[in-house]
């Protein structure tokens, strides 16, 4: 049968190193002891949402360490995303109905 | 439509991936990808165009601070089109300058674009038979992604919250044994027969190191992530031969 759901994820010092793997990997640096515990911190909550990710994915997808895991899903959001489309536009997809035109 | 559709097959077609660093510019890269898997397609000439241009010369003028992949199109049309890549480079500090498009010249162009149904057959069918589309997708489970095909639901991934723009480039289903073989870096350490399942491939703006080689899968059918919320492309074609008209006396 599956695993899921039986793994609870990286322990604290086995947590540290994955941390020091993703540092090295992707050449993060910081600027000051708070700010790595804070990183640090951010990583394993985004261990932890990609392991939930992983289980509620119903694909084949599979979810872990990327770039962006010392990010928060906010700094994330507004580090990567566009705007929200719709929202500054007021873009509708009423294109050719009668409320084109109107306003 | 075909069963699988990858514009990576066709040689010289889809540019390599691109990485927009700090700067939030996916809408302008989104785009420069469309226009030149189409003028690779219609002309069959490979160019690259300048995303920095874009992002100069957009109507708001802070590119770097997000934007839509329609105003990328605007700006095309109304800079009469782009200059390349190396006479106009990407600068990728989160900061737009003065618009330089006036000082290049111009390696591609396009007569317009359009807005597509929002249907996932006449997506398919249009990215078969004319080429790659934009389309703006929920960027939230993107942050974990690393291969696969994600298959979210509303709950999941709102489908109404779209805020990443990239481009689509293919489609096709994986292999019925497929996925769920775990690498040290995910949680799928077991392996479990799938059924075959529909994706879109696309391809998005963070470097060639992020998920699949920088290309990512997204199910097909069930409007995964908003896939189907703004599909957008350039309509980039040889000028018909004007028709004649006659005034009547």
């Amino acid at each position: 049968g599956s695993l899921r759901g039986q793994d609870p994820g990286p322990q604290p010092q086995e947590l540290k190193e994955v941390f020091r793997l993703f540092q090295m990997q992707y050449n993060r640096s910081y600027p000051n002891p708070a700010e790595h515990a804070r990183r640090l911190d951010i990583f394993a909550q985004n261990l932890a949402k990609a392991q939930r990710l992983q289980e509620e994915d119903l694909g084949t997808a599979e979810f872990g360490v990327t770039q962006f895991s010392d990010l928060t899903e906010e700094e994330f959001v507004q580090l990567y995303g566009s705007r929200v489309a719709g929202e500054a536009l007021g873009v509708s997809r009423k294109v050719g109905s009668e409320e084109w035109g109107e306003s | 439509q075909p069963p699988t559709c990858d514009w990576r097959n066709k040689p010289n077609t889809i540019s390599p991936v691109r990485n927009q660093r700090h700067c939030n510019c996916c809408w302008a890269m989104a785009a420069a990808g469309n226009i030149e898997a189409l003028w690779a397609i219609k002309f069959n000439r490979s160019v690259e165009v300048s995303v920095q241009q874009l992002l100069d010369c957009d109507r708001c003028g802070n590119g770097c601070k997000g934007g839509f992949v329609w105003d990328a199109f605007l700006t095309v049309l109304k800079n009469r089109g782009l200059a390349s890549e190396t006479d106009y480079p990407f600068d990728g500090s989160g900061k737009t300058h003065r618009c330089l498009a006036e000082k290049h010249k111009k390696v591609a162009w396009i007569q317009d674009f359009i807005m597509l149904q929002a249907c996932e057959q006449s997506i398919a069918r249009h990215l078969a038979t004319q080429g790659p589309i934009t389309v703006t997708i929920n960027v939230k489970l993107l942050q974990q992604y690393q291969k696969g095909v994600i298959k979210a639901t509303p709950t999941t991934c709102d489908p109404r919250h779209v805020d990443h723009s990239v481009l689509l480039v293919g489609f096709g289903k994986t292999k019925s044994v497929e996925g769920r073989q775990g690498k040290a870096a995910s949680f799928r350490s077991y392996t479990r027969p799938r059924r075959s399942m529909a994706y879109w491939t696309l391809k998005n703006s963070w470097g060639p190191h992020w998920g699949e080689e920088g290309y990512f899968r997204l199910h097909r059918g069930s409007n995964t992530c908003g896939i189907t919320k703004y599909p957008v492309t350039a309509i980039v074609d040889i000028p018909k031969k004007k028709q004649q008209v006659s005034c009547p006396p």
